[in-house]
């Protein structure tokens, strides 16, 4: 475990935390796309088949649970909630998030580390988190300007991202055998479909107002 | 690091 990994992981649960909030704060799941949220429940489901096997660490195991439950906990308020559903901005989420998935789950047949379920799994899950975030951006953008906690959503979740490929950068210097192209390369991406996000939400910062 | 690549990154 390095610093890198670290903060990602806690920036990961940070994002979260603050959708939590901003749902159950406010009662609202406006601006939130409950695609994006499906698909990161099925990233989570399908990355951490080995919960059960293979046991690394009380954190890495305790984290998994976390993040398998939050996520599911999210789309079943955005789902079932008789208040929170309502807010759901249904004719605005029309992403054909299907696609993503197909063509995660091809790309994953094609390309893993090991032919095996598991890893077929994991690679799925890694590609699929790389563009689960799509719905969400698309949502941003026709939904106008965004409000404030949605973007902080989207900000922590791009800042995980983002220190997780400075932990791929420390780790492959100093463990030789280091090899992770299959996460780096689809993290890369992940943070890049960022970037445009990024730099709205600085200007929007910078010189206050609001981002549209 | 062992030859089964097991995942220990979330």
């Amino acid at each position: 475990m390095n610093i890198f990994r670290f903060a990602g992981d806690m920036t990961h649960l940070i994002s979260i935390i603050v959708l939590l909030l901003k749902i159950y704060a406010t009662k609202s799941c406006s601006g939130i796309s409950l695609k994006t949220q499906e698909l990161y429940a099925l990233v989570f489901l399908a990355r951490y088949l080995d919960l059960f096997t293979d046991f690394i660490s009380v954190y890495n195991t305790m984290m998994k649970v976390v993040f398998i439950v939050s996520s599911l906990s999210i789309v079943w308020s955005m789902r079932l909630h008789p208040v929170i559903k309502r807010s759901y901005d249904k004719e605005l989420d029309t992403f054909r998030y299907y696609l993503l998935v197909l063509g995660s789950f091809v790309l994953a047949l094609l390309i893993h580390e090991k032919f095996t379920v598991q890893e077929v799994f994991w690679a799925f899950s890694i590609y699929l988190e790389a563009v689960a975030i799509l719905p969400q951006l698309f949502l941003l953008q026709r939904s106008g300007n965004v409000d404030n906690l949605a973007a902080q959503y989207v900000f922590f979740l791009g800042a995980y991202r983002a220190f997780y490929i400075f932990n791929w950068i420390y780790r492959y210097f100093t463990k030789p055998y280091f090899t992770r192209w299959i996460a780096c390369v689809s993290g890369l991406v992940q943070t890049a479909l960022y970037a445009d996000f990024f730099y709205y939400y600085f200007i929007r910062v910078a010189i206050g107002g609001t981002v549209s | 690091s062992s030859s089964v690549q097991y995942h220990d990154e979330l």
